[in-house]
């Protein structure tokens, strides 16, 4: 296994045991600003780790940002990776991330289903739940992006065990979803909330599970709509930006809803690319590109944070 | 590993709501074959499907006989799987 950051390639794709080993000697080589977290076990007990990124303080307001719950979806993984580099590397050169970091931290969960993501590297390429069985259940796997307790069981999900959204059978029923769950209420300062997914470039926030607007839905749009021009900038990639439900489709017990029903305020999903020819098999040559032209937005998500904490 | 030879995606552009529906009806005639990548979301929006190579004839035929609008995203599933693993190997070495 690779014994250096340095010699880790950003712009390729890699197996648990690489991104896990990446995760210590990142974190091994910026000690100063980053540590490592287990917030939990996976339904196969494998480890659920999150990245803090802190230059002190204590409880401090801060940023999640989780990326790979929908296994297949790879190129999240890897941009998730090269954000971490992103923000040790600008930390003290780029002025916005300096002053976000002096006053608030940010978490990384890079995989955040780390057995689906196992699986699509042993078993199932294009595997997207979890791995969670249970006795007299025929299929395998809860969709972890329809397993929280906001509008749960709602139109947009389904009860059978079988269907790519199966929700599971009750509100945080998977462990990898109750994991992050435990630790954001734990944690109680969190303010945003990014979920990274794979493909349809879209900049969503909620609802999901309602048609009805937020409350803070033109605060929410007119951010979106900065992020998605400053995204746009980097590469000519055009992102659609709305509400899950207005934008996408009807889907319930979503991350972004519960994130946004325990009040974060600025709770959002990113759908990356695939520029309309290859779905989730994006090549590795399309990480950075795609990992460069969300930072920006990303960037701009957090900035408004830092100018708007509640 | 498990092998996708012939799988294809098909990109569908339902053209109205009417459209949207007979794609959802797909995954209930041929459960646990069809994966939307995309799912039927709104007219505005494509849906994309892979579907396995075994479900092809019939599903294009399904597609076709409803006036479905299609193009193929990707032909072969399996040769860019090949590629994104020998794109990885040779990272690794």
């Amino acid at each position: 296994l690779e014994r250096s950051t340095s010699s880790f390639s950003y712009s390729s794709y890699h197996t648990l045991e690489e991104i896990y080993s990446w995760m210590d000697n990142f974190v091994t080589e910026h000690s100063d600003i980053v540590s490592k977290i287990q917030i939990g076990h996976s339904f196969e007990n494998r480890s659920i780790l999150v990245l803090k990124f802190s230059t002190g303080g204590s409880q401090r307001p801060a940023i999640w940002m989780d990326t790979g719950i929908h296994s297949r979806e790879w190129v999240t993984h890897a941009t998730g990776i090269w954000t971490a580099k992103k923000i040790v590397s600008e930390y003290g050169e780029d002025r916005i991330l300096t002053n976000i970091l002096m006053s608030m931290d940010i978490f990384m969960e890079i995989v955040s289903n780390p057995d689906g993501f196992a699986f699509t590297h042993s078993m199932n390429r294009l595997w997207r739940k979890n791995k969670s069985n249970r006795r007299g259940i025929f299929c395998i796997g809860v969709d972890l992006n329809r397993n929280w307790r906001s509008g749960f069981g709602g139109n947009g999900s389904n009860d059978n065990p079988c269907s790519e959204t199966y929700r599971g059978p009750y509100p945080h029923s998977e462990p990898e979803v109750a994991a992050i769950v435990d630790f954001i209420t734990a944690h109680g300062n969190i303010k945003t909330l990014i979920s990274i997914h794979s493909y349809s470039q879209m900049l969503m926030y909620p609802y999901g599970h309602l048609l009805e607007p937020v409350s803070n839905q033109e605060e929410l749009y007119n951010l979106a709509k900065d992020a998605a021009q400053a995204l746009y900038e980097v590469h000519g990639i055009k992102y659609i930006y709305g509400s899950v439900s207005s934008t996408l489709y009807m889907a319930s017990g979503i991350t972004v809803d519960w994130a946004y029903d325990n009040g974060i305020k600025y709770s959002f999903s990113f759908e990356l690319r695939d520029t309309g020819r290859y779905g989730f098999l994006l090549p590795a040559t399309e990480i950075i590109p795609t990992a460069q032209e969300v930072w920006m937005a990303i960037r701009t998500i957090m900035k408004h944070t830092l100018n708007h904490l509640y | 590993q498990m092998n996708f030879t012939g799988d294809q995606v098909l990109r569908v552009l339902a053209k109205d709501e009417k459209q949207l529906s007979l794609l959802r009806d797909l995954e209930g005639l041929k459960p646990q074959k069809v994966d939307f990548w995309r799912g039927p979301a709104r007219p505005s929006l494509p849906v994309d499907m892979r579907v396995p190579s075994s479900e092809l004839k019939d599903v294009k035929a399904y597609l076709e006989s409803h006036g479905l609008a299609y193009s193929i995203m990707i032909k072969d599933i399996q040769v860019l799987l090949d590629q994104e693993r020998e794109a990885m190997a040779k990272s690794r070495r």
